[in-house]
């Protein structure tokens, strides 16, 4: 572990006062000083891409388009204790180049970039992590490094793989929603029984949380 | 805790992490 910091280990808080917020990404990495393992990346993906078409919803229930956020980081994921995901909001930071709008595309790249370097964390730069291929395909399609003949999809970077349903009659929601609608998708066919996957992510997700709290009470306590 | 089971590679030209390191 992590011994430059004796006062407070992986600089997480721990005094269990994080309530709603959770514990960012970042916090959990710098506990363990290790990056996380495949099926977390999974869960952390579908909880964050669940977070993202919320606030796309209510946005667009509000008449607004495009997403005041783009993840800058592992700071701006946090995993609740019940396993939601938060995905900090631009809204109320004082940095107003946050408050400009990105489109659903600039969002999943963000959002594959910061689940690959949670994979890829404390590795060297000469080094690479061998990933599942279902795992590095996900982040390919995420952040749109797959070769696809030059022609990019309009629909956030993502092939129309599903059926019309009542919300894609909505153009707006179309624009907004269906990239992360597919990324769910891709989540979810990566388990066994796809129809587990919230249950499943959310467990996953909340199993982290309470490990790293009880990792960092540990290592409290060895202090 | 115990460690996180993951191969390690060196870094590839046209791996991943290279595309990523470019954005």
């Amino acid at each position: 572990k992590d011994k430059s910091d004796d006062t407070n280990p992986g600089g997480v808080n721990m005094d269990c006062g994080d309530g709603e917020e959770g514990l960012s990404l970042e916090e959990i990495l710098k506990l363990y000083n290790q990056p996380i393992n495949e099926e977390q990346a999974w869960a952390v993906c579908y909880q964050c891409c669940e977070s993202l078409l919320q606030g796309s919803r209510r946005r667009h229930s509000r008449g607004a388009g495009g997403y005041a956020r783009r993840i800058a980081g592992a700071a701006d994921v946090r995993v609740r204790r019940d396993g939601t995901v938060l995905v900090q909001d631009g809204q109320d930071s004082s940095d107003k180049s946050r408050l400009s709008m990105f489109t659903a595309t600039e969002v999943i790249e963000s959002l594959g970039i910061v689940i690959y370097k949670a994979l890829d964390y404390g590795l060297k730069e000469t080094e690479e992590r061998e990933l599942s291929p279902p795992l590095e395909h996900l982040i390919d399609r995420m952040t749109n490094v797959v070769e696809n003949d030059g022609d990019v999809s309009r629909d956030e970077g993502f092939e129309a793989t599903e059926e019309e349903d009542e919300e894609d009659k909505e153009p707006q929601e179309v624009f907004n929603s269906r990239g992360f609608r597919n990324v769910l998708k891709l989540c979810a066919a990566h388990l066994p029984s796809p129809s587990d996957a919230p249950d499943h992510y959310q467990a996953v997700c909340r199993a982290l949380y309470a490990e790293t709290r009880d990792l960092g009470t540990f290592l409290e306590k060895i202090k | 805790k115990e460690k996180a089971s993951y191969n390690v590679r060196p870094k590839h030209d046209s791996g991943i992490k290279a595309k990523l390191s470019m954005k």
